[in-house]
């Protein structure tokens, strides 16, 4: 879950 | 933030005030694939559960709840209130190749097996293909008016800036979305066509676009 990238874009 | 981000966006939002206005104005949604709408909120809903358990930015949480009212009150325009103009019978795009494909590659490809990572990941893929029921439309009809030509062209926009942004990231910041990236290739390749008709058409030509 590390792996996820915070969804900063729309 | 940089610049083709924010352009990105605004030009997203620009194309989606002007469906919405279009509908408004004339009260009729011909020429509208009310299944692209439709694929559209569902891809919104789905990317921004976000609102519920991560806060980013005001401009984030600002956006995402335009993104959102304005989708559905496009679908409620198409299907409630100007249901009679709605051309079901040119919109005929069978969604169900679309939506089965984009839920099985989210299931099998995305960053993390979680519920919200699973609806995040699947909305991109939507994404990608959401329009599709829209062109498919427009070369059945064999035309779209003006201001449908506008709206896919801010459309177009949006993505093509988006590609600039990442470029941006990747260079400034080492920034890389990979399923982000390879999907939104995917929906700008789709538009490259309708571009080159935009410029060669509704630019030089009369009021309607027509198609070959």
């Amino acid at each position: 879950e590390d792996d996820a990238l915070p969804k900063d874009e729309l | 933030m940089n610049i083709f981000r924010l352009s990105g966006d605004v030009c997203h939002l620009i194309a989606i005030i002007i469906l919405f206005l279009k509908i408004w104005r004339s009260k009729s949604c011909a020429g509208i694939s009310g299944k692209s709408q439709v694929l559209f909120a569902l891809v919104f809903t789905t990317r921004y559960l976000d609102l519920f358990t991560s806060y980013i930015s005001a401009y984030n949480t600002v956006m995402k709840v335009v993104y959102l009212l304005l989708a559905y009150s496009t679908v409620g325009l198409i299907f409630f209130r100007f249901r009679n103009s709605y051309d079901s019978e040119s919109d005929s795009f069978r969604v169900e190749f679309l939506l089965v494909p984009v839920a099985g590659l989210s299931f099998l490809e995305n960053y993390a097996f979680t519920p919200l990572e699973i609806l995040w990941t699947f909305s991109i893929y939507l994404e990608s293909v959401a329009i599709l029921p829209q062109l498919f439309m427009i070369t059945k009809t064999g035309e779209a008016e003006s201001i449908t030509a506008h709206y896919l062209l801010f459309l177009g926009l949006y993505r093509a800036l988006y590609l600039a942004n990442w470029l941006w990231r990747f260079h400034t910041e080492g920034f890389y979305d990979q399923i982000a990236v390879v999907s939104g290739v995917v929906q700008t390749i789709f538009y490259c066509d309708f571009f080159y008709l935009y410029f060669t058409r509704v630019l030089r030509g009369s009021g309607k676009m027509s198609l070959p």
